[in-house]
């Protein structure tokens, strides 16, 4: 029987690869969609404010100077500008007069190398997107075509791995056949998984999202079971309270800031299959499972980019 | 297929009002003071173009005060339709480029009126042409597929900017 | 042209654009 679903495992990956490869990212887009573009010369503070009204945690960046788009606004960009406040508390005068089209400079000053976000035709296979977001680390990638009189760059949509994956869990009903327990595929991240506990300053936490190129913190208790996720996005809350510059605050009262229509942290166990992980992602807003034992004891994580890496390039 | 086995579950120490709770049971001082974030969806909303009670030919008189204060052209208006503006704005981007592509960016600007002294001012974008003569290829209508809204974009705010200031 | 009320200086444009066969709300937040 598991010789079975091993075979039928191979081959149903085998055949969402196929149908990566067929589709192109035109075709994720719906018919109807809105895209939300801010000028490089917007405040930080307001653009955070936009954001946060349209529901939205990135954004492409539009210079009307040069008539170009600007890369994408993304959480890291505010998490640079907590940790260059955090190094310069003196500068509040400048954070707070800060433009989008001074980011590259915080950057510098904090010594970060800029996310390359890379960017793909809207009519390049699907597969190579993904390709592509895998390559550059990012969970995100713009689709770039070109305007026909004016060669100018048209920024048509932004790519997400969660609406790709959730395009193949609503479209690729070989997603059934995938039933081997993820503790055999070998794609879950465990093993000295960066962690911190409810009474860590919110601003080592942050530290180390930005040292560990992660996009979340889990929460441990003293016996090591997750308790909590402090994820990159929660950072805008941080800011829009302005209690960023109360960066004592432990990241358990920083959690406080959360909207009440959080999700909640997504766990499973290794015995799930990716059938029902798939499923999860096709009915619910989720970017992470955190794998926990019978006890609720933390043994890793499994990212939306392990599950596409495992789509890609495994079996 | 449901799967019965699934362990998929959501933390429930994770839930925002249970973490509050532990929060304040743990007996953290700034808890009391940190209130969930409660971004209003305000959901925005939208206009055509943008609206006025002033005298038709007033707000003619400012669109052309504002096209002449941020340097675009228009076209002299014909005597049966003075409530149309057709524009062309040079939209030079500063770099040069060898290739030639087209720098004159056109709009049409037309004053409607919706009820007694109540107006609306539209935008159009109008495709491109190039300020050195050789007639860009007008593409029609429905060939016209990829076209950045940008440019057409960036030119109406610094136009509702310029009104909203003279105002 | 759609545009929305100036809040906290800032002003959005918008404008819907067929894009091939899909329709995308193109907006434009740009500070006044």
């Amino acid at each position: 029987n598991s010789e079975t679903i091993s075979i039928e495992q191979k081959l149903a990956v085998q055949s969402i690869r196929r149908f990566l490869e067929s589709k192109t990212s035109y075709d994720v887009l719906p018919v109807s969609y809105r895209l939300i573009v801010m000028d490089t010369s917007l405040l930080v503070k307001k653009s955070l404010n936009i954001l946060l009204q349209n529901n939205i945690v990135s954004a492409p960046l539009w210079d009307s100077h040069t008539s170009r788009f600007a890369g994408l606004l993304t959480s890291s960009d505010f998490i640079n500008v907590i940790q260059y406040y955090f190094s310069n508390p003196d500068k509040f005068e400048l954070v707070d007069k800060l433009q989008l089209d001074g980011l590259k400079d915080i950057e510098r000053a904090i010594g970060v190398r800029p996310l390359d976000q890379g960017s793909i035709h809207p009519f390049k296979p699907l597969y190579e997107a993904c390709c592509k977001m895998i390559e550059s680390r990012s969970r995100r990638i713009p689709l770039i075509d070109q305007d026909e009189e004016t060669h100018r760059e048209i920024v048509v949509s932004v790519l997400t791995q969660y609406r790709i994956l959730k395009f193949v869990a609503l479209n690729c009903r070989e997603t059934r056949y995938l039933k081997r327990p993820i503790g055999e595929l070998n794609i879950i991240t465990q093993g000295n998984l960066l962690s911190c506990r409810m009474h860590t300053p919110v601003i080592d936490v942050i530290q180390l999202l930005t040292q560990g190129g992660v996009s979340s913190v889990p929460i441990i208790d003293e016996h090591g079971r997750l308790v909590n996720v402090y994820e990159a996005v929660d950072v805008l809350g941080l800011i829009k309270g302005g209690i960023y510059n109360d960066l004592s605050l432990s990241v358990g009262e920083a959690l406080m800031r959360r909207s009440d229509d959080f999700e909640g942290v997504y766990t499973c166990t290794k015995n799930d299959k990716l059938v029902t992980i798939m499923d999860t992602i096709r009915k619910s807003r989720v970017h992470r499972f955190f794998v926990v034992d019978e006890e609720g004891l933390l043994i890793g994580v499994l990212t939306l980019s392990d599950i596409l890496k495992y789509i890609l390039f495994e079996e | 297929q449901k799967d019965e086995d699934s362990t998929i579950a959501i933390l429930p120490s994770s839930l925002p009002q249970i973490h509050r709770a532990n929060m304040l049971a743990a007996g953290s001082a700034a808890a009391t003071k940190i209130s969930p974030l409660s971004i209003k969806k305000s959901k925005t909303k939208w206009h055509f173009g943008i609206r006025s009670r002033s005298y038709p030919l007033d707000v003619m008189g400012e669109i052309y005060i504002a096209l002449k204060n941020l340097g675009a052209e228009w076209a002299k208006p014909s005597e049966e339709d003075l409530w149309t503006i057709k524009v062309r704005w040079k939209y030079d981007m500063g770099q040069p480029t060898n290739e030639k592509i087209p720098d004159l960016m056109k709009m049409v600007i037309q004053l409607f009126q919706i009820e007694a002294n109540n107006y609306l001012v539209d935008f159009k974008f109008d495709g491109w042409e190039s300020s050195y003569g050789d007639a860009s290829p007008s593409s029609n209508e429905d060939e016209m597929s990829t076209f950045s809204a940008y440019p057409f974009l960036h030119l109406t705010t610094k136009l509702i900017m310029e009104l909203a200031v003279n105002s | 042209l759609a545009t929305s009320s100036i809040k906290h200086n800032t002003l959005c444009v918008a404008s819907i654009v067929r894009y091939k066969r899909k329709y995308v709300t193109q907006m434009l937040y740009a500070p006044l």
